[in-house]
């Protein structure tokens, strides 16, 4: 696939030592991240394609729309959770062993219900404020104050689990600081 | 309450200088976190011994780091899923402290930067974590995630050492885990890095990481440029997460296993994608 290509290349160009322990001067700095970057953006229909195949749901109606990556969750940022009243998210484990750990995702409101697709549970789900020092970081563009925090049980290694989040009007009580 | 937050396990609250302390229940394990920042040599680079620190070097001006005058605050949001305390130090060090009731580990989401220059002063931030386990100079760092090597301070194990950096001669890399064992006690105390970064023991009991460097002179050693990242205009702002891990080493494989598999899940946490979608696909999926 053409976008595997850029992976490659990425790869090779940083097999260079200053990539590896960032000792290359700024401006190549810069431009390893836009490599990097440019690969992720490109990969997004194949990443979409191969999950969407994964959870055999390939030739659903589901499957047009195209999965987006979280690159900005170190500053909890995320375009469509934060945007959109009902979206999935697919958490996808990327060791050989199943991982039970807590999914942290950026949200406008404050009340969500999650549910998972993979076998109907709902997990408790628990709404934190984004820290105002995260909210304030320079260059964080993005309306997000929350964060809906689940925890995961056992996502298959190298596998998936689909969660379907979805905001509800439910007046939540303000819990007590 | 609404002052610290706890499980079985521990019971976290802040103290009255704005430290973050950390106390064992049913065991006599205490540690306290602080952030503490060291100032950059800044030499002619004539000679080795005059480089400034940068890029390929770290090279404190003074003999120890300094305190940040604590100008912070702290919330605290319990729930079902996890205990948070989001603590404030200054207007560009705050991290949020969480405990889960299904984990063992208490999770440090540390958050540093811009770094302020305006002092035309290079800063080099590190965390501190201090407990009370008797070490005896002695502290063990990963190599490369895989066995862990004893480390001694001020002590090279093939040659005489006569150190003239007492501080970052006692740095050694952490690529993901750093560890302090009190033998008499039977206790340890792990720290858990999801980046590599330079760590030592430079006291008994105590344990310090670096998180984040602003330098203002390039330490000549081949880059030519001062490590001053910037980004949007301001320093760089650096966010991450430490794991502190440790106390009574009953049985030692259960806790090696959990300490790799930690380690492992800090290193390659699981990857969030997704979609807009709405009601009717949501039923077929």
């Amino acid at each position: 696939d053409k976008s595997l290509e850029h992976f490659r290349e990425a790869m090779g160009v940083m097999q260079h030592h200053d990539a590896v322990t960032g000792t290359e001067k700024q401006l190549v700095a810069n431009d390893y991240s836009r490599i990097l970057y440019k690969s992720m953006d490109q990969a997004g229909e194949i990443i979409s394609k191969a999950i969407w195949k994964w959870s055999g749901m390939e030739n659903s109606t589901a499957a047009s729309s195209k999965l987006f990556t979280c690159l900005q969750l170190n500053i909890s940022s995320c375009e469509f959770s934060e945007k959109s009243d009902t979206f999935i998210a697919v958490v996808y484990n990327p060791l050989s062993r199943p991982v039970s750990t807590y999914i942290r995702v950026p949200v406008q409101e404050n009340s969500y219900i999650v549910q998972s697709l993979t076998d109907g549970v709902y997990p408790t789900v628990q709404i934190v404020p984004i820290p105002e020092a995260v909210q304030k970081i320079p260059g964080r563009k993005n309306n997000a104050i929350n964060e809906v925090v689940f925890r995961t049980l056992d996502i298959p290694p190298l596998g998936i689990l689909v969660y379907s989040i979805e905001k509800i009007q439910e007046n939540v009580v303000e819990q007590p600081q | 309450s609404a002052n610290f937050i706890s499980n079985e396990l521990y019971n976290i609250s802040v103290n009255t200088n704005g430290d973050l302390t950390v106390h064992w229940n049913k065991q006599n394990m205490d540690v306290v976190q602080s952030f503490h920042y060291y100032i950059g040599a800044e030499g002619n680079n004539k000679n080795f011994l005059n480089r400034s620190s940068g890029a390929y070097i770290f090279r404190p001006k003074e003999l120890s780091a300094r305190n940040f005058a604590y100008s912070g605050s702290y919330k605290i949001y319990k729930g079902p899923v996890v205990q948070e305390l989001h603590h404030t130090i200054n207007d560009w060090v705050s991290q949020v402290v969480r405990i889960y009731p299904e984990e063992k580990h208490i999770e440090f989401d540390w958050l540093v930067g811009p770094i302020p220059v305006k002092d035309k002063i290079g800063k080099e931030i590190i965390t501190r974590y201090s407990s009370n386990l008797k070490t005896d100079k002695t502290f063990y760092t990963d190599s490369n995630g895989r066995e862990m090597l004893k480390r001694i301070r001020n002590y090279r194990s093939t040659w005489n050492l006569d150190l003239k950096e007492p501080i970052s001669g006692n740095y050694y890399p952490v690529t993901s885990k750093i560890t302090l064992k009190d033998k008499k006690k039977q206790l340890k105390l792990n720290v858990l890095v999801d980046r590599a970064q330079g760590g030592s023991s430079l006291k008994d009991g105590d344990v310090e990481l670096m998180l984040h460097r602003r330098l203002l002179k390039d330490d000549a050693f081949g880059v030519d440029e001062a490590l001053n990242e910037t980004a949007f205009g301001e320093g760089l702002v650096v966010r991450g997460t430490h794991y502190l891990f440790g106390g009574k080493v009953k049985n030692m494989d259960t806790f090696v296993l959990k300490e790799k598999e930690l380690a492992l899940k800090l290193a390659l946490h699981p990857w969030i994608l997704g979609a807009p979608i709405n009601f009717s696909s949501i039923e077929n999926i």
